[in-house]
Parts: structure tokens; C-alpha cells; sequence
């Protein structure tokens, strides 16, 4: 009995369970065929790819345990604040099985040689410096989608009325990351920590980003959708 | 909120349509 008992894998974290359910589907970027190859395409994909992926990631923050109890305006400041880094951990989950490619999406993966041409190799660089870091950590799938959540929850928007809602909704959050890491790896007591240590390169990444973004818009070659333009500003 | 109309209507909403 002690043995069988031993090997029976410990109960899925309820939490993780959830996370794992409310996932969204993958998104394609569908470059234009009939615009050519070149900067100007590679930017107006990645703005289009975007502005769909922040309606996908707005369904998704409804379905996060909490997150539809907080207020329509806190809702509205933490989704302002932190959408950018909720999309680059999407992209670095997608990006991990490649060596040294920006999977944007799917269809849209860039190596070093692709980044270049497309006029995005800055951009590609500061996704794989945030890659390379869950890829030496060998982050698992249950672990990205509490990272992804606990990114949203960590939101430090000046305009959030209720804070200790945010407050109670990370720590449900970092509460879940705790139980899984100690049921799942006990051997790395230090696990969790390493986890959530990535999260200041995840918005340092967001700025660097953000700026390029920003740079597009100034520039004002590339079409931008509403919406997409509605959360750039807000982050401005 | 009228400057955040979209993501106010998709909060709100749920409604992606006509974006």
C-alpha cells in the first residue's frame, strides 16, 4: 500500500487545472500575400497578429479565477498595464522549441537571417534573451500558464483603485505556484522563486518592445488597428 | 473610459465584433 501510494502521481493543483482548461487557441499571422517581402509586411503582420492576440488575451483574463471581481476600471488598468507582457510570454512559450527563431506565431517564426530582412533583428533579440531564460529553466506547461496568469496579477498601475483585490488575486496566484512547485519538484525547493524572477526581464522586455511599437506608429507606415492602438497609448 | 473604448465594450461585452 505504502508503495502504490508513493507512486501515485500528486493531485493536479485545481488552480492548474483551471489554467490549463481556459488556454486560448493558437493564432495565425497570415502575412498579405500580395504585399512583398520586406520591413514594411514583417510590421504591419506583427501589428495585425497583436491587435487579435489582446482581444484573445482579454477573453482569457475573464477567465481568470478573480480577475472578474475586480472593479471594470481596475479590470480596464491592469489589462493596460500588463497586455504586452502577457504577449510575450505567449510568444516565448511558442519560441521555446526553436533554436533561435521568434515564433510570433505559427506561421510567422523568424530566425536571425529572417529577423534581419524583416527589419525586426532588435526586436527578435530581446525575445530570445527572454527565451533563452525559460528555455535554461526547461519551464513546463503548467508552470507558463501560472506565470502568465501571475504576470497579469502583477500589474503596478498607478490608476488601480482597489489594490488589495489585485493584491488577494496575486497571491491566490503565487499560492498555486507554491503547491505545484513543492508537490511536482520538491527536489528544487528554489524552483518557484526562480519562476517569478524571470518576471522583471518579462517587463523590461515589454518596455523594449513597447518603444519599437511606438517607433511604428510615429512613423505612421504601418496600419494599426484600434484597438491595438487603444492599448499602445494607454501603456504611453 | 471613452479614450479605452474598445477594451471597456470587450470587458464589458465580451463582444470582439466589428474592431
Amino acid at each position: 500500500i505504502a508503495t502504490a501510494t508513493a507512486k501515485k502521481p500528486a493531485p493536479m493543483n485545481t488552480m492548474v487545472s483551471h489554467l490549463l482548461v481556459v488556454e486560448p487557441e493558437k493564432l495565425y499571422a497570415m502575412p498579405d500575400p500580395a504585399l512583398p517581402d520586406g520591413p514594411t509586411k514583417a510590421a504591419s503582420t506583427l501589428c495585425d497578429l497583436a491587435d487579435r492576440e489582446i482581444v484573445v488575451i482579454i477573453g482569457w483574463a475573464k477567465n481568470i479565477p478573480g480577475f472578474p471581481a475586480l472593479s471594470l476600471a481596475d479590470q480596464m488598468s491592469v489589462l493596460q498595464s500588463v497586455w504586452l507582457e502577457v504577449l510575450l510570454l505567449v510568444v516565448a512559450w511558442r519560441s521555446l522549441p526553436c533554436e533561435d527563431e521568434s515564433v510570433f506565431a505559427e506561421d510567422f517564426a523568424l530566425d536571425e537571417e529572417a529577423a534581419r530582412a524583416a527589419g525586426l533583428l532588435e526586436l527578435s533579440g530581446v525575445v530570445l534573451q527572454l527565451v533563452c531564460k525559460y528555455r535554461a529553466l526547461r519551464l513546463e506547461r503548467e508552470e507558463y500558464v501560472l506565470l502568465k496568469a501571475l504576470a497579469l496579477a502583477n500589474s503596478d498601475s498607478v490608476h488601480i483603485e482597489d489594490m488589495s483585490a489585485v493584491q488577494r488575486l496575486r497571491d491566490v496566484l503565487h499560492e498555486a505556484l507554491l503547491e505545484y512547485e513543492v508537490s511536482r519538484r520538491p527536489e528544487e525547493p528554489r524552483r518557484a522563486g526562480r519562476l517569478l524572477l524571470t518576471l522583471p526581464l518579462l517587463r523590461q522586455t515589454a518596455t523594449r518592445v513597447l518603444n519599437h511599437f511606438y517607433s511604428l506608429k510615429l512613423e505612421g507606415k504601418v496600419p494599426m488597428h484600434k484597438l491595438f492602438l487603444e492599448m499602445l497609448e494607454a501603456m504611453m | 473610459t471613452e479614450r479605452h473604448k474598445i477594451l471597456h465594450r470587450l470587458l464589458q461585452e465580451g463582444s470582439p465584433s466589428d474592431i
